[in-house]
């Protein structure tokens, strides 16, 4: 019986199925996302209106069939990586700055060192990567992965002028299957285009397509920023980490006003008087049962404030519309945002649309899931919204099988509930089940009207 | 900016629900699973009767709501741990035995440390280990993980005479909601009964329940065995990393025959042949275009044998009907089980048994997964079975929505394509698909002919 430890690189080389990369199909377009979101995430972080360049070319020879070599390269005006940590950003599993509780399509640390693996694993190809945070230099590096060791092995390195650009850009070259992967890549890129309206992005294709997605407005919604943790979110082993963290910066009322969202000077009285113990001790002098006591004491506490919302940006109900009218020009449009609500300590706020009719809709219904901005493409009947509409008798709003209806669902939150590594569907957490049904309907009580003014126009037109 | 590597504890402490461990109902359900299936595994792989003591229990007053805290002890009589590897073993994430290709339950490195995590972050208390492999003496820890550095502190070590008793024992405080859980952990009880009936398990419950399967079979499968990879199944880090391992222990042509399974003398010769490299050379020293051209002509070679599948242990027929007749003891019962096929270079086979009547069967059609013996309960409609039924005309069988009728599907692999890494269900990878969909045609064929005779039956009673 041999034991053996594995790195977090070797762990999602060997199942980077986990992490969406099945088949060369999927890979493709798993490439693609994860750079895409990486450089819209850099943009919006930095308030700066982003524009990217996408391009997908065939590396090698085209008679070649189906899977074959593709060079993938993404390249933004974002706000760049800074040198020290270019190489280890591509080059390692579980390494990144989003980490935070902060509202970003990036959380896991790992999305493109996946696609650098990915690529590296079937076309043995080093991945480039280049980035100026100045606009004055940029600095890159022809890498791998070292994926016993979990770190970058750099080939080559560059540096230059940045003649005024900033931002990042990396290829890799993978195995991909794009006339397979085609169709999902450009839903993709529509979607995101929907989601932000404020994005420009131009795509080459191998065969040299050319498809440009111009933003169809300036205006940005603001950044998201980072929170406090809430009470209700905290367990013993973070709030020892937090403790930790907090040294000795102040006695444990400071500690707890400081260090959490919703908890101010009453509270910490209140807290503290159920279990007796001063305001003014040290924090990292409680003992194990203190701590104990504490925690016992902030989850039964029932009048915590729900967790601050205000560190979320959702779409608004202005920019969803501009995005959902632009790319299925609806015959009409409802938007439902609802207010933000929270699961397990943190803050999320589910945005609808639904759309009727138009020269894309097909007749049923179609559901285009986002989440932190995010198009989710696959996996839609394990995903929460598939499971709220099976759940709806549709009929009741008058909506047939040969209607052609979209709906649009954006959840935003300092964490989104994936159930798996590769972003694939959300999870059905009971708080975000009731917003997304409340939303839906709400907005499918207003197609109904529409759509029984739209029978008595026709019926009248009829006589 | 600020950049961060986190460890693979940390990330999935942050993340457990990625690992499956969501609410209290289903982490009461994961930690009670993970703890069986590496009690199984371990029994089995050294050919031991397993002999399974599980038992929950209330830990602090009953009078409490749910969910509360669990103890969840389970004890085995398998090979042990030895105690160097004790710690580590439940108190590293990515650290075990079964990173090999074998077929084995546990996959991943992590079950056991997951449980351990979450008992720790919702009640603070420490797990308790112990082992003995020799039979006479026992070792034994209280340890808790370090979140942040992925490894065990320990607490207190134990040791003393093991009196005969060779195995492992576990025992966990968790979070839990029992009332919730229940009726899942004991079906999963159930049906691990049923797939390895073999194996005596005795429950015991919070409320003192008393629950005994007792084995119905002293046969048991052989024990899986580890196989060489299959060059299909390889890709060019691999490749690499198999040559870093053979050192210089022979020659190339030595090197492909030793370490690949179906890849014999003549083989290597055509291989080596298309890209002109001689059998004499030293692996090592084979340059990146030369491992490049190796690794296209194993891809483009179409003559090898499939992957060997005789290191896998399905059930085999007896023992599916002996576990299914025990279970369901259904009316009718047939058993389809298909030739080993293979996936990606990994052997696999489908066993199908399909049910009618009887006691335990409701109207409709109860599907019963298992993979590598284990059952899978929860999402069903996500999984490649659900697809699989979904996509055929059942009415073609004669089988109406009133039939009680139970479609147990076992695959067993040297590596099971989970989509989650709380291996919740399998992916839909089109050989698997097509291996279901060819089992259950066959059973189903049986299962009509059966339906007609009983239809015909009850005809000529009424006359
Ligand atoms: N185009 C980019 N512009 C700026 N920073 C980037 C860019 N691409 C990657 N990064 C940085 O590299 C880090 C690692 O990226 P990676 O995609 O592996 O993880 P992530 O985005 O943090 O999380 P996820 O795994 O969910 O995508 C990011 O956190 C970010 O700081
Ligand atoms: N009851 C047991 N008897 C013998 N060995 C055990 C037992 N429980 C755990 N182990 C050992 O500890 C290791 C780690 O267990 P863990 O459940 O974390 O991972 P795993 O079973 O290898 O994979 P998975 O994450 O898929 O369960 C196992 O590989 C096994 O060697
Ligand atoms: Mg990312
Ligand atoms: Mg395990």
């Amino acid at each position: 019986m041999s034991f053996e430890e594995i790195t977090p690189s070797e762990f999602f080389y060997r199942n980077r199925d986990l992490a969406g990369f099945t088949n060369p199909t999927r890979s493709l377009y798993f490439t693609v996302r994860e750079l895409v979101e990486n450089s819209l995430d850099s943009c919006e972080s930095k308030g700066i209106k982003p524009e990217l360049f996408v391009s997908i070319a065939i590396d090698g020879s085209e008679q070649q069939e189906e899977p074959r070599f593709y060079d993938v390269m993404v390249q933004d005006n974002g706000g760049g990586i800074p040198r020290r940590h270019l190489a280890d950003a591509f080059g390692r599993v579980f390494y990144g700055s989003k980490f935070k509780l902060k509202q970003s399509r990036g959380m896991f640390g790992l999305g493109v060192t996946m696609a650098v693996l990915y690529g590296q694993a079937t076309t043995n190809r080093p991945a480039f990567v280049a980035s100026s945070v100045s606009g004055q230099r940029y600095y890159g590096y022809q890498l791998k992965i070292d994926v016993e060791k979990n770190r970058p092995v750099i080939l080559r390195k560059f540096e230059g002028r940045a003649v005024g650009w900033r931002g990042t850009l990396v290829a890799v070259t993978v195995l991909g299957d794009y006339q397979r992967a085609e169709s999902k890549i450009i839903s993709y890129l529509e979607q995101t285009a929907m989601a932000a309206p404020y994005v420009t992005m131009i795509f080459r294709g191998p065969r040299g397509e050319d498809l440009r997605f111009h933003r169809v407005t300036d205006f940005m919604p603001k950044p998201p920023h980072e929170i406090l943790p809430h009470p209700l979110g905290v367990d013993i082993e973070m709030l020892k980490k937090m403790i930790r963290a907090w040294k000795d910066r102040g006695d444990l009322a400071h500690f707890l006003t400081r260090s959490f969202q919703r908890v101010g000077g009453k509270t910490v009285q209140k807290l503290l008087e159920r279990i007796d113990i001063p305001g003014s001790m040290e924090p990292g002098k409680l003992s194990e049962d203190q701590l104990q006591g504490l925690m016992s004491a902030i989850k039964s506490y029932e009048y915590f404030l729900p967790p601050d919302p205000s560190g979320l940006s959702p779409l608004g109900a202005d920019l969803l519309e501009a995005g959902v009218r632009r790319m299925l020009n609806p015959e009409f449009l409802t938007i439902s945002v609802r207010k933000p609500s929270a699961y397990g300590g943190h803050p999320f706020t589910v945005e609808v649309a639904v759309a009727y009719g138009g020269p894309r809709l097909k007749p049923g219904i179609t559901v285009f899931r986002l989440a932190n901005r995010i198009p989710l493409l696959y996996d839609e009947s394990s995903d929460v919204t598939w499971k709220v509409l099976n759940n709806m008798d549709l009929s009741g709003y008058r909506i047939r099988s040969e209607h052609p209806i979209g709906v649009i669902v954006h959840i935003c939150s300092t964490r989104v509930p994936y159930k798996t590594v590769g972003k694939e569907y959300i999870a059905d957490r009971p708080e975000i089940e009731r917003e997304i049904r409340l939303a839906l309907r709400d907005a499918f009580r207003r197609l109904r009207v529409y759509l029984s003014r739209k029978e008595t126009m026709a019926y009248r037109k009829k006589r």
